[in-house]
């Protein structure tokens, strides 16, 4: 699954999802995936997230706009990621899923559990792509 | 008089200069100094430049619609670690579906699909739902209807020579993993039929012999004391390549 999100030039975010899904499922699975919160949420005012992981699981829980949400009463972005995943993580121990936030100053943090994570970043001051490593 | 007054001119214009260039670094910096910017699960370099394209170059100042669009079409294109667009992560028929959102937030709009079928274009297809539909999610077969209503091409197989042999693999191995629980015939492949709860006889715990395990997965069920728990045919696997 990919999860992005954008912020242009005049501070406009937009977020997407695209997946397609669970290998295996029982035909009629959705995923987290278009679920408004779950894989990903942007607010113009506060910021945006991505999320991807088990999603049968994750969309019970809407991280992402817990995310924003969580940016939005002032926590940063490592703060409200990792938030949003211990929150799951306290209900289902053995879950598997990761986030990114990025608030509207362009800070960004990840947050995982289950597994290693990873996430890339583009900015005007990069030459390239750079991926960041984010460990359970 | 005049001396001082230009002078005061001078000054009030220098403040009124200071106070601009500050708003403009402060606005800049809000608005501008590290922007635009791209964040995306994953190392999919290849979508992130596609993103970073569209929101950066002089000719294309694309909204950040278009480049999130742009950038997750790109990983449909590429199959993402076959997690992404057509081809991948097939259903117990063996068919590919795929799901899609994409979100404006300005104006707080959102298009997505669900399980759509035969259009493998998955976020163009929810950009059109958001674009010309006061809906938010549109599923299934009905989605692609309305995708290929406005515009994308379709119907085609989303399946790929890949996904059906990993697909006939897993039916040779009795459909395990799956993610039923709680129904019969365990460890192996459908149909199935419901366990009812109500009437399972309790015994103290429920004892079930392990059937076997294969590649760390657990086959079969487990003991439990606890009858509400679920009897899984086994633990599902989510990794890497296998997620949403």
């Amino acid at each position: 699954t990919i999860s992005m999100a954008v912020i242009d030039k005049m501070g406009h975010i937009a977020v997407g999802t695209s997946t397609n899904g669970a290998t295996f499922k029982i035909p009629g699975r959705v995923g987290d995936g278009p679920i408004p919160g779950s894989s990903s949420y942007g607010d113009d005012e506060v910021g945006a997230c991505g999320a991807t992981g088990d999603g049968d699981i994750m969309m019970r829980f809407l991280p992402c706009y817990q995310v924003v949400e969580s940016m939005r009463q002032g926590m940063d972005p490592r703060d409200a990621a990792t938030d949003a995943i211990s929150r799951i993580a306290r209900k289902y121990p053995d879950f598997i899923g990761a986030v990114f936030a990025v608030n509207k100053e362009g800070v960004h943090a990840g947050a995982c559990h289950g597994w290693t994570f990873q996430y890339s970043v583009r900015n005007s001051s990069m030459q390239d792509v750079e991926v960041i490593t984010v460990y359970p | 008089m005049r001396r001082s007054s230009v002078r005061l001119l001078i000054g009030f214009l220098l403040i009124r200069f200071n106070w601009c260039s500050a708003v403009g670094d402060k606005g800049a910096g809000k608005v501008g100094v590290a922007f635009p910017l791209v964040v995306s699960t994953w190392p999919f370099r290849e979508a992130v430049r596609a993103a970073w394209k569209v929101v950066s170059t002089g000719e294309g100042w694309g909204s950040a619609v278009d480049a999130v669009v742009a950038g997750c079409s790109a990983c449909e294109d590429l199959r993402c670690d076959g997690t992404v667009g057509p081809g991948g992560s097939p259903d117990e028929n063996g068919e590919t579906t795929l799901d899609a959102l994409v979100m404006n937030g300005a104006t707080m709009e959102i298009g997505a699909v669900a399980a759509m079928r035969y259009v493998k274009d998955g976020i163009k297809a929810a950009k059109l739902v958001m674009e010309h539909s006061e809906h938010t999610l549109l599923v299934g077969e009905k989605a692609t209807a309305f995708a290929i209503s406005m515009g994308l091409p379709g119907p085609t197989n989303l399946s790929s020579p890949e996904s059906i042999e990993k697909w006939e693999k897993w039916k040779q191995n009795h459909c395990q993993p799956n993610f039923w629980k709680n129904v019969v015939p365990v460890g192996k492949c459908g149909p199935y039929h419901p366990i009812n709860l109500a009437s399972v006889e309790v015994e103290g715990s429920v004892k079930n012999e392990v059937v076997g395990s294969q590649g760390g997965l657990c086959q079969g069920y487990y003991e439990s004391d606890n009858l509400l728990e679920p009897i899984k045919s086994n633990l599902k696997v989510v990794n890497r390549h296998n997620h949403d």
